[in-house]
């Protein structure tokens, strides 16, 4: 941008005319509103707030679109310059961006004439050497997945008259550059010229940020409010069939194993005669329960036990006699 | 709800945030009136009810029996209003969204 350009008075897109006077930012000079709760402490937040508001008043004219989006800072150095990146990957394909501004604060005073005019002994030191407007030039890199530099998207020169303000300008070629081209880690450099010490010590609610106005050309599709808004499906959503009840998971089922050891068909004990007519479960159980032994002491519990576990590991298969086997046959 | 009028009516409905698990992400606002659609679309319709010729023509045909198992017409949503909903993504920046068609204006017979 060509340098000499207007000063950095907020931009105004088509959704963020806010009802505040023309040059006052929106955030300024207003306490975090309670709606926010702990997320009040970023000018982000109070900003999308009074927007909120001002929708909520006039409602969406028809060019404003139907989206904000903010995005917060996250400070980083980049090629060991204080850089503040700007995570754009939650904007949807179905928001056409209509305009985006880049919302910086303007520290109150340059460190180093602080440190100047400690040493002079001139009281009005700090007046004289007041420099009248301060140049900053906002470069602005995207970054590719894990590299440490960027590729320069735009290189802005604005002219701060107001200092220990905010500032917005308008960088939507840049946010759609961007987003037509995929690259959605874009990170902002403020350089004013002085040697790079670390980040201004700002406060977290003095991180710059950015905000993108878009028209969501999804949001009139139905049940388009469960696609941003419904986190969780009380009920797993059926892909395939729609006639399958909710209940039905579309996961395969696990399959029981239903082994049956070939040797028993059949639930009949093997040393009871079903044939003669005076059967009677009854007795059947009697006699089953009458075989009971009386409880073995401790010693010839372990030895029966012993016993047992002998016979198990012999024969795991029933074995019956030729007699029941020849019975079973003609059954 | 009880002393509702039969015929089909808007009937009040307020929605809280809360009660459908959404709150978590939802700055604002924390509830809203959506309201709802309910009554009988009976031969005849009266005009309240605004039916659409085919609503008209349906209701004659269920009055009249001609064909069995005609339901009478369905009282639904006619004219919907959009809400602004404040809300944080999943990567906690606050977002801006218009919805359309969130709250009932007027219901008809359709």
């Amino acid at each position: 941008e060509r340098a000499g350009s207007q000063p950095a008075g907020p931009v105004q897109p088509p959704a963020a005319r806010d009802s505040n006077s023309p040059g006052r930012h929106p955030g300024e000079g207003s306490s975090p509103p309670p709606a926010l709760g702990s997320i009040a402490q970023d000018m982000a937040a109070v900003h999308m707030l009074k927007l909120y508001e001002k929708y909520n008043r006039e409602g969406s004219r028809p060019g404003d679109g139907n989206t904000v989006r903010s995005f917060k800072a996250r400070p980083e150095f980049l090629a060991q310059k204080p850089s503040y990146c700007f995570n754009l990957t939650s904007m949807q394909d179905s928001e056409m961006i209509l305009a985006a501004t880049f919302h910086f604060y303007a520290d109150k005073r340059p460190r180093h004439r602080e440190v100047f005019c400690k040493r002079s002994k001139n009281s009005s030191c700090r007046l004289l050497h007041l420099p009248p407007i301060l140049q900053l030039n906002l470069i602005f890199q995207s970054i590719h997945q894990n590299s440490a530099y960027g590729l320069v998207k735009g290189n802005i020169t604005v002219f701060i008259q107001r200092r220990g303000a905010w500032h917005a300008k308008d960088i939507s070629h840049i946010v759609k550059e961007s987003k037509r081209s995929g690259e959605l880690i874009l990170c902002a450099e403020l350089d004013s010229g002085e040697k790079h010490q670390g980040f201004p010590e700002q406060v977290s609610s003095h991180l710059p940020y950015i905000l993108v106005y878009a028209n969501d050309l999804a949001i009139s599709e139905p049940n388009s409010v469960a696609v941003t808004l419904q986190r969780y499906d009380p009920f797993p959503s059926n892909d395939g069939d729609p006639n399958l009840s909710p209940n039905a998971s579309t996961d395969t089922r696990v399959r029981r194993d239903t082994y049956l050891p070939s040797s028993i068909q059949n639930n009949e004990l093997p040393e009871v005669d079903y044939n003669n007519n005076k059967y009677n479960k009854h007795d059947v159980w009697e006699n089953a329960y009458k075989s009971l032994k009386p409880k073995a002491s401790r010693k010839d519990r372990r030895r029966k036990g012993q016993e047992n576990t002998e016979t198990l590991t012999k024969s795991q298969v029933l074995n019956f006699d030729e007699k029941t086997m020849k019975k079973a046959r003609r059954k | 709800q009880w002393n509702e009028p039969r015929i089909c009516s808007r009937r009040y409905m307020k929605v809280d945030f809360a009660d459908i698990g959404w709150n978590e992400w939802i700055i604002s606002p924390k509830s809203f009136d959506a309201y709802y659609c309910a009554g009988a679309c009976e031969f005849p319709m009266p005009k309240i009810v605004r039916p659409s010729n085919h609503a008209t023509i349906q209701s004659i045909v269920k009055a009249v029996g001609i064909i069995p198992g005609i339901p009478e017409p369905c009282c639904v949503p006619d004219k919907m209003s959009s809400l602004s909903v404040l809300f944080l993504d999943e990567n906690k920046n606050v977002v801006l969204k218009v919805y359309p068609s969130m709250s009932v204006e007027t219901c008809a017979c359709r």
